[in-house]
């Protein structure tokens, strides 16, 4: 099984966006993916209209419960869920610093290579206790830049929290940035990925992007991921398994 | 001396826009208004074309260095700025948890007294160790919601959240939401707005609403307040005037 972490310093770049839609690309294409989400807000069950009240991870920790009993079945058979369960606001700093060292997601790690060939883990924005838990944990770590300035300039911020947590020992790599949202007629959110693809090596930035489209909130509204939405999945969502085909390769699941 | 505390759980909201561009409209209408930024990212500085390399609140914080050597003047009279400062990603959980009680933020509020009339603080989403130390020496907080689904669902959240620090003994008062990013002609983002205006009390939601506007990544590109945008600045920018004058009125400050 590989594990890969979506995170990011930035807040709202779409991260549980990504994280949802390609787990569900990844599946229909056939590999065995559990979605874990690391979220303390649940945003991956919030994504599909479900109500958080499933014991999820906070019951997978707290009272050591079998991975088996609290994976969430979708209409994929290739995609488990993981939500972040039922876990009351005030717990979320005890959960942090639980998780930081990253021990007890070892046996989240240890059970989910019985069910998944990927492990993809959304995270909360920040380099909280939670993320760095996540990281270390996951082979690779996939940061989505939303395409406009005020995220480009937290970018190097992101880069030196990695850099940092392989300097204390972490075995994360960085597999690359996926550029989201971007709107390609309006310059300053095309200016931004112009210096992502001129600044960073062309290795770490994915060939693929992800536009600023209408469906995401239309899919996000509906609960589903975008290839469910309607009875004929907006265009758009081939983007996902233009993504899908090239994270197989990179992670070495083709 | 007031202080209003602009926080969300969920990213990528309009935090540090509505924080920037309100700071600067009430300044030009009279209130001196020093605009601290408690985001390690340091984002305030980054929309403003700034380098992080001021002491800022680190320096405050770490050095005690009084607050006057360290205020950034701006081409406004009334308003001055608290930039993070020079902080090393890896000192984040160190100071999320030295603020957390709020207590080295007292000597802040105190010495902001003597140079401004209203100190609005920028936070890091979620509700970690900075944030609960903002909310702690504030008196309101403003909750910007972004007109999408997926930030309704974690409205909730918030809510809870805020209610649950009121519990543990905090002062800090509810003043609203304000919602951003509307796009009036979008249904699933419409149907946010009218969601808030349906089920919160009226006197919660802001009258004043921020549409999604392409000005705001040309003024973030420009690393400029809207206000300050080109020779005339654009339409959008009476939005926070309209803002200004709301919170004025509740804030006491008129
Ligand atoms: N390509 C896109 N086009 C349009 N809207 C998008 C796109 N991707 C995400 N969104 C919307 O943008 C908002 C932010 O996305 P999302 O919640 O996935 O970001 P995030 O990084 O997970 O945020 P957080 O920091 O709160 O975890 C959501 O309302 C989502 O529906
Ligand atoms: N009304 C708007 N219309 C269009 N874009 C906007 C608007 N408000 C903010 N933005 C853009 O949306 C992005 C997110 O805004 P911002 O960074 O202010 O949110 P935040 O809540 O402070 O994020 P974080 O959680 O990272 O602190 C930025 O690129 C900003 O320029
Ligand atoms: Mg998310
Ligand atoms: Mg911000």
């Amino acid at each position: 099984m590989k594990s890969l972490c979506i995170a990011s310093a930035k807040g709202g770049v779409g991260k549980t966006t990504v994280s949802l839609n390609l787990a569900y690309a990844m599946a229909t294409r056939g590999t065995r993916v559990l979605l874990a989400d690391l979220d303390p807000q649940g945003a991956v069950a919030h994504s599909l209209g479900r109500r958080e009240l499933e014991p999820g991870l906070a019951g997978f920790l707290a009272q050591e419960l079998p991975l088996e009993e609290l994976l969430l079945k979708t209409r994929l058979d290739g995609l488990s869920l993981l939500p972040m369960g039922d876990l009351a606001v005030e717990d979320t700093p005890a959960l942090a610093s639980m998780l930081s060292d990253g021990a007890p997601l070892g046996r989240l790690l240890r059970e989910a290579a019985d069910v998944a060939d990927l492990l993809l883990i959304d995270t909360p924005c920040g380099f909280g206790g939670i993320t760095r838990g996540a990281l270390s944990v996951s082979d690779h770590v996939l940061l989505p830049v939303q395409a406009e300035p005020l995220s480009l300039r937290t970018l190097d911020q992101t880069l030196e929290a990695i850099a940092g947590l392989r300097g204390q020992g972490l075995a994360v790599e960085l597999l690359g940035v996926v550029i989201t949202m971007l709107q390609q007629r309006d310059p300053d959110s095309l200016a931004v990925a112009e210096e992502l693809w001129s600044r960073m090596p062309p290795e770490l930035v994915l060939d693929t992007t992800i536009p600023r489209d209408k469906a995401f909130l239309r899919a996000s509204g509906a609960g589903v991921p975008l290839g469910l939405l309607g009875r004929r999945p907006p265009p758009v969502h081939v983007v996902f398994d233009r993504l899908a085909q090239e994270l197989e390769a990179r992670l070495g699941l083709d």
